[in-house]
């Protein structure tokens, strides 16, 4: 059987137009901008503290209506990836 | 066998005499044919300026094998947000891993303490990111730390190796390998190491895991000391290279560092594969730090070898590569690495060619094999993607199927190579079939691209399954990476030109006697042509390019004089042009294209040039063209120049901030210049500066009491940080190596102690203190004479296992 998905609060997010432009779309959403993802440029960490940390449900909310914002080319929230160490 | 070696370098590390796959001194043990690590370490190769990551649960940065050699502008603590990989300790030691990795690849050598790493000089940093929830975004930032510091990233972790999971990375964690390969190392890309797989038991097969197929990760699997299959391995196609590891009960293992500042020789599987290649890597790296992340898998398909280890599909392809499913091209032998390394040239660029059957869904009938084949051209039409020199080849496939683990996918190449792309999985019971899925295979590395290709797809139902529900083959492309020159001999063309092109190289250009000096010489402009002239025999109009002496036909070749310049020389006839070419400049006092210097491409003097032929670089401090800037400057590739390298950098190469060697005061990590900072100050990453240690420490990673790596004058170190006296329960006493006391811990359950041994002074409670010993206040009911008697005869009570073994009872009743 398949192992379900666990999906937290954390989501990765596409957008153009620098750093202060993703700051913005967060705090309107309720997220908190944690800055670039690594060195993939307009990719950015949000975190959202009020929704649930691991859920086995992706729980919506108005913090879902960033998918559907014009300056958000991709967002994705983030399930657990269960990895092993060898 | 290999020879023991007689001029074998010895360690004072205490577990060196059981480092068996690195030298070969054991009278007691034959010797196997082995990795040649230490040859390359006798040709002075030893990591040094090569900066290693592990990613995994956290390296224990204070651990005395790992402390000199760690680095912490190559850690980072992703789980916790912070620069400190330390890993969390707990009682249940989940989290050693990291360590473990971290000392096989640069554990210090002859520091009294446990092992030597392969890459013993080699810098060392962890990437804490396996202690938490591990996401598309945790593995990404993980790959993408410092990828122009950081030139070896190791992992040895992955998707569940139960048999029955298919996974890989995520959107992001695909863009972070791309980016790496194509941008890390300053262009060079970044060298990704993955250990291949623990399910062997499960009958997992590594294809399944999308890390390890990778085309930009290096997948390492193991073989046991006698070269067998070890139980976890893991085979699969898209396997490059092999070390040793540990094996069954009568084979030996190997040793490396553990947390608490522990060795540990405990079962390491498939995870220390990966650190011991990313140790050779670093090996070869030191030896030529240019390779790209390509140059070192092609390094890996040539010195790999299969010696003694036993497979039963070890295969020669057809470009002459003995390949297995088991152990991809062989064990790894570093000697060979680093002297293939040091004359290496860099292989031609990647080309990428996708090609597709014809015809598409196609029903796999159970119990039968469905085969499926493109006519492959290589995408010859196309030079910006034409392969025919293959690396890698990627077969991506859509398949519907009621039971996945059923399946069996074979590739045969046009020179008739058969790659098992898929095996069988037992446990695998999943009926989401392979949605896009990319199976990878390194079995036709050197083979041609072009010609016919087959996929063969087998289902054989291992349990009951109904036999009207068949599988559907709906969709498959054939992705050949690879170069359209051959990727050795490709100097010939390119960097040594024939003779029929007449393009000499630049050691030619400077070398070369002084060219033929013609139309140098000033000879008057008489002759043939004049006389012609003077007897008028011809009066047509001359070219717009012919001076006020006119000309004896219509064409510029028929000038006796010119407006601007004149070209050529009487032997070779003249010409009349309104600019010089390429390699003259214009000489107006005489109105004569001169030649330049041999070495220029442009010149506005014949000493004076201002670009230069191929091959050169101008020299912009007396406008001449060499092959070699001078020490401060590297060869621009795009401007064709000599440019100043960084501020900081005594020599760099390629780019000004690619350092090779420092300035006075600076000292060389990774290819970057670093102040040197003196003892009791630390480069402070953020500010790029050296900032005060804590005043406990002499030397230290950060400014924090735990972040000392020795203790200032009147310091001891006690535990992980530096103390003015030992707290109760530990003692001061030398250590190995360092230049301070220690605070040893005393004995089990003395509060208090003078040293090392039965020297207790104060006991903790519940225990009382009897011939220096603290013993448990309890007095056993069984204690007669005889008992105590026998207590006594064999000392029981001075060993430390006995000491509560009614020692108490006995030793009062005297």
């Amino acid at each position: 059987s398949e192992v379900a998905q666990l999906y937290t609060n954390h989501w990765a997010v596409r957008i153009a137009g620098g750093p202060q432009q993703a700051d913005q779309i967060a705090a309107k959403y309720g997220y908190r901008n944690l800055g670039q993802i690594g060195s993939l440029d307009d990719h950015y960490h949000f975190h959202h503290s009020r929704v649930v940390r691991r859920a086995v449900y992706s729980l919506k909310g108005p913090h879902s209506f960033i998918h559907m914002d014009p300056k958000v080319d991709w967002a994705q929230q983030q399930v657990v990836k269960p990895r092993v160490k060898r | 066998y290999a020879q023991s070696d007689p001029n074998i370098i010895h360690f004072n590390d205490p577990k060196w005499s059981n480092m068996w796959y690195i030298h070969c001194n054991d009278k007691s043990h034959q010797c196997r044919s082995e990795m040649n690590i230490m040859a390359a370490w006798q040709r002075g190769y030893t990591g040094k300026n090569v900066v290693v990551t592990i990613l995994d649960d956290g390296i224990e940065r204070n651990h005395p094998d790992l402390a000199q050699n760690y680095d912490h502008l190559a850690s980072y603590d992703v789980n916790g947000n912070d620069h400190d990989p330390t890993p969390r300790y707990d009682s249940r030691s989940e989290n050693v891993h990291g360590t473990r990795c971290a000392g096989e690849v640069a554990a210090a050598a002859n520091n009294s303490h446990c092992i030597v790493g392969i890459a013993y000089n080699a810098h060392i940093g962890g990437i804490r990111m396996l202690d938490g929830d591990v996401t598309d975004i945790v593995e990404a930032k993980s790959l993408g730390i410092r990828p122009d510091y950081i030139h070896i990233y190791s992992a040895s972790w992955g998707p569940k190796d139960d048999g029955k999971t298919v996974d890989g990375p995520g959107p992001l964690t695909k863009q972070a390998f791309e980016q790496g390969i194509k941008k890390g190392r300053r262009g060079l890309g970044s060298i990704f190491v993955w250990a291949s797989g623990n399910g062997g038991r499960q009958g997992d097969h590594c294809s399944c895991d999308g890390y390890t197929s990778s085309i930009y990760t290096i997948s390492i699997s193991s073989t046991t000391e006698n070269g067998n299959k070890p139980w976890y391995l893991e085979a699969c196609s898209s396997i490059m290279a092999t070390t040793y590891s540990s094996g069954e009960f009568n084979e030996r293992k190997l040793v490396t560092t553990d947390v608490w500042q522990r060795c540990t020789d405990g079962h390491t599987g498939t995870s220390v594969s990966a650190p011991i290649v990313a140790g050779i890597i670093a090996l070869a790296l030191e030896a030529n730090l240019l390779l790209t992340w390509r140059d070192v898998q092609h390094l890996l398909v040539k010195t790999s070898r299969p010696v003694h280890l036993k497979a039963d599909d070890w295969k020669t392809n057809a470009a002459g590569y003995r390949v297995s499913h088991l152990y991809g091209f062989g064990l790894v032998d570093a000697e060979a690495m680093v002297l293939e390394a040091t004359k290496w040239r860099t292989v031609p660029p990647q080309h990428i060619c996708t090609q597709r059957p014809e015809r598409r869904t196609r029903h796999i009938h159970v119990g039968q094999s469905l085969n499926s084949s493109i006519t492959a051209s290589g995408c010859s039409e196309e030079p910006e993607q034409h392969v025919d020199y293959l690396e890698h080849v990627v077969v991506k496939v859509l398949i519907v199927h009621p039971r996945r683990g059923d399946l069996e996918i074979n590739l045969i190449s046009p020179s008739g190579t058969r790659s098992q792309l898929l095996a069988k999985r037992l446990f695998d019971s999943s009926n989401e079939g392979f949605r896009n899925w990319e199976f990878m295979t390194v079995h036709f590395w050197g083979e041609r691209a072009a010609g016919t290709w087959s996929l063969e797809i087998i289902d054989s139902p291992s349990r009951l399954r109904n036999p009207e529900v068949l599988g559907n083959l709906k969709e498959w492309t054939l992705t050949l990476y690879g170069t359209s020159q051959n990727p050795y001999q490709h100097f010939s063309v390119q960097h040594v030109p024939s003779r029929m092109l007449e393009i000499p190289t630049p050691e030619e250009i400077l070398e070369e006697p002084e060219l033929q000096k013609e139309e140098e010489e000033d000879e008057e402009y008489s002759g043939e042509r004049f006389l012609k002239k003077k007897f008028g025999l011809y009066e047509g109009q001359c070219h717009s390019e012919c001076g006020d002496q006119g000309c004896d036909g219509p064409d510029v070749a028929h000038c006796l004089n010119c407006v601007h310049f004149s070209l050529g020389s009487l032997k070779s006839g003249r010409t009349c042009v309104s600019h010089c070419p390429l390699g003259h400049y214009g000489d107006i006092a005489s109105h004569r294209c001169r030649r330049c210097h041999k070495s220029c491409e442009r010149c506005v003097g014949r000493s004076a040039c201002v670009s230069c032929k191929r091959g050169l670089y101008l020299n912009t401090l007396n406008s001449s063209c060499i092959n070699t800037c001078p020490p401060g400057y590297f060869a621009d590739e795009n401007q064709k120049q000599c440019l100043k390298c960084h501020d900081t950098c005594m020599t760099c190469l390629r780019f000004a901030d690619r350092c090779t060697a420092c300035r006075e005061a600076y000292s060389l990590a990774g290819m970057t210049c670093v102040p040197e900072c003196t003892n009791g100050t630390f480069f402070h990453l953020e500010d790029m500066t050296c900032s005060p240690c804590h005043s406990s420490c002499r030397t230290c990673t950060g400014p924090g009491k735990e972040e000392c790596i020795q203790c200032a004058e009147g310091y001891l170190q006690q535990e992980w940080r530096c103390v003015q006296d030992c707290t109760p329960g530990y003692f001061s006493g030398e250590a190995a190596g360092l230049p301070h006391k220690m605070c040893h811990r005393c004995e089990e359950n003395c509060l208090s102690c003078s040293g090392p041994g039965t020297t207790c002074t104060k006991c903790k409670a519940g225990y009382s203190l009897i011939s220096r010993t603290c013993i448990v206040n309890a007095s056993c009911n069984n204690a007669d004479e005889v008992f105590c008697e026998m207590v006594k005869s064999n000392r029981l009570c001075e060993r430390k296992f006995y000491r509560q073994f009614c020692c108490r009872t006995c030793l009062m009743n005297g």
